[in-house]
């Protein structure tokens, strides 16, 4: 593990009164050789690096701490501190029953939006809100039917109207029926995208005009490598999300992806999908996944 | 790549950081720019940015030699069907790519077939319909829920007797790190082998081009479940590069045979090193 790397590192460094740019540079190659594994973005990498490097040295050694803890401290508190979410500008995912939630659901290709749909609803219900599933994925064969099938299990509704209605249509139809039926938070499943597609992402802010979501989540896949900040930066750019879940941490992918989208969109990841199952859904944690990343 | 000249410590950095942000991993990005090192050794003229490139891909070729490019359903010696069985983790894109495969198949006029294999996930099965009507192939399927292994055998003595050339079985998506659902595709493989000596003829990994330092992982263990004879690679499409496939190639006997590059049925290609390179080099 990297603790264990540092600790070889500074055995060498025995009796050293201070972190200094020369005794912790071994160390600070291994930390970016560390986050590179764990998919961190290169420059995100760097970046971190080097704000290590500012705060480490120069501090003086704690007498009786071994130079090693210390260091591995500061590079964990960093990291922790890079995901954290932000109190003055994140805006809270929170939901009023009885009152209109409307949540928009997007992201690439597979990254398990419709199943975290599911789980969002279920995870809402428990507040108390009465959840309407929205189907405007009207191009993947099934998507319909299986977003009916996530929706029957849970015994909540889904409102679809079938594949050849326009998304834009189908919110506002469903909005009209949610209100009908008593139904206080919409969560719309989006067809999955990419972020280079010009038309898609027209359609996605169509979606976005019309329907004014209170929140936006972007469904990140947690074994994503690099790419994962080019993402995430449009579709923050171009439609604006509000926070993000983190998918499919139930593997071994070391999450690096959290940093990197964190740290490109300045939105907090709320959410982590940890099963293929409605309750395999759980609050991010930062400390739980930096210990990950750093391995 | 803005560079010229000579492979100085600049040029090197920004190799690095071109390989590494397309997701070479960082060993195999140490071990190419040492090829390259020794490849521009002795060359004495500046390198322009062509020369480079024919650097990059003189170091790389070795390691992209490890490729079958490409789709061939080579009739077996008792007669029977060719069966090929799709794996990977979960959202890889397995049941698009039969669908694409399927369509070759079928516009070669072969009697293709398909295996819904996924009997776990919502609207699995009526996800892999859809396409086997679109693409015009044979369809078989199980109640929800039933055992996938019972289906495939089902599936392959149905597949005899209505002599279908090519049978394409969809499994449902797993993380490999789940020792019972990797248990499970092993117990399928030895299930198909029973009703088909000799089947799967094809066991292909599907890879999302999207993922990082995992795709190791996740090859390393199907691998060492079942015998995975091909690689795909899917989303290609999109603005990731799929790096970790020279990682991969580097450190696995299994060729790369195929590359998905978008949702339609048509958008299936063949591997092609060279314009793998490219897109890396950038
Ligand atoms: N193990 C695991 N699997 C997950 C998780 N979330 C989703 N999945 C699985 O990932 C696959 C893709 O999930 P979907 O919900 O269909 O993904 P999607 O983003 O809606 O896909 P598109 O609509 O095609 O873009 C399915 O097999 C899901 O069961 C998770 O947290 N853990
Ligand atoms: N852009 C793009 N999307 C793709 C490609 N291949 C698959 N997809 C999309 O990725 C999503 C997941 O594809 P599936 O075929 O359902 O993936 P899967 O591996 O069968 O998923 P599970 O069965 O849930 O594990 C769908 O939205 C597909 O349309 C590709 O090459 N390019
Ligand atoms: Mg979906
Ligand atoms: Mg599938």
């Amino acid at each position: 593990t990297l603790g264990d790397k540092f600790e070889g590192i500074f055995r060498k460094l025995r009796g050293q009164k201070s972190l200094s740019e020369d005794n912790i540079k071994e160390a600070m190659r291994e930390v970016r050789m560390a986050l590179l594994e764990a998919d961190v973005n290169y420059l995100i990498v760097k970046e971190f690096v080097s704000r290590v490097r500012e705060t480490a040295v120069g501090q003086e050694i704690v007498k009786g701490v071994d130079p090693a803890q210390q260091l591995f401290y500061i590079v964990h508190k960093e990291l922790v501190r890079m995901m954290e979410g932000e109190a003055e500008t994140d805006k809270p995912f929170a939901v009023q029953p009885a009152k209109e939630n409307n949540i928009m659901l997007l992201g690439l290709q597979g990254a398990g939006k419709t199943t975290f749909c599911g789980k969002l609803a279920r995870w809402i219900e428990k507040e108390g809100c009465k959840p309407l599933l929205v189907a405007c994925d009207v191009y993947r064969p099934a998507a319909i039917e299986q977003l009916k099938q996530v929706g029957g299990g849970l015994g909540i509704p889904v409102f679809e109207m079938g594949t050849e209605t326009p998304p834009l249509k189908i919110v506002q139809e469903a909005r009209k029926w949610a209100r009908e039926n008593h139904r206080d938070t919409l969560l719309i499943d989006t067809a999955g995208r990419l972020h280079i597609d010009e038309v898609k992402m027209e359609e996605l802010q169509g979606i976005r005009d019309t329907i004014k979501p209170d929140y936006v989540f972007l469904v990140a896949d947690a074994m994503t490598g690099q790419d994962a900040v080019n993402s995430a930066k449009s579709f923050n750019d171009e439609i604006g999300i509000d926070g993000v879940c983190l998918t499919k941490l139930d593997g071994d992918a070391r999450g690096g992806a959290a940093l990197s989208i964190k740290a490109v969109t300045g939105k907090p990841v709320v959410f982590v999908g940890v099963g293929e199952k409605p309750d395999d859904l759980e609050r991010f944690h930062p400390d739980r996944v930096a210990q990950r990343i750093l391995g | 790549l803005g560079i010229s000249g000579k492979l100085d410590e600049e040029t090197i950095e920004e190799l690095e950081a071109a390989l590494l942000q397309g997701d070479v991993s960082a060993e195999t990005t140490q071990k190419i720019i040492a090829r390259m090192k020794a490849v521009v050794k002795g060359r004495d003229k500046d390198l322009t940015p062509e020369d480079l490139l024919d650097v990059f891909k003189e170091s790389v070729r070795e390691i992209l030699a490890n490729s079958a490019p490409g789709f061939e359903p080579v009739p077996p010696p008792d007669g029977g069907p060719y069966v090929v069985m799709v794996v990977g983790v979960n959202g890889a894109g397995k049941t698009t790519t039969i669908a694409k495969m399927a369509k070759r198949c079928t516009d070669a006029g072969l009697r293709t077939m398909l295996v819904a294999g996924d009997t776990f996930r919502a609207a699995a099965v009526e996800q892999l319909e859809v396409w086997a009507t679109r693409t015009g192939a044979d369809f078989v399927r199980a109640p929800h829920g039933s055992d996938a292994a019972a289906l495939c055998y089902d599936a392959l003595a149905k597949a005899r007797q209505r002599g279908s050339q090519v049978v394409f079985i969809d499994t449902a998506g797993r993380l490999h790190t789940k020792s019972t659902l990797m248990d499970e595709l092993a117990k399928i493989e030895r299930v198909i082998a029973k009703q088909l000596p000799g089947a799967p003829h094809e066991t292909l990994l599907v890879l999302d081009a999207t993922t990082g330092q995992n795709a190791l992982q996740q090859v390393k263990t199907f691998s060492a479940c079942v015998r995975v004879t091909g690689l795909i690679l899917t989303k290609l499409d999109g603005t990731a590069k799929g790096g970790i496939l020279l990682s991969i190639l580097d450190q696995y006997r299994i060729p790369i045979t195929l590359i998905g590059v978008g949702e339609s049925a048509a958008d299936l290609r063949d591997f092609d090193p060279d314009q793998f390179a490219m897109a890396l080099f950038g």
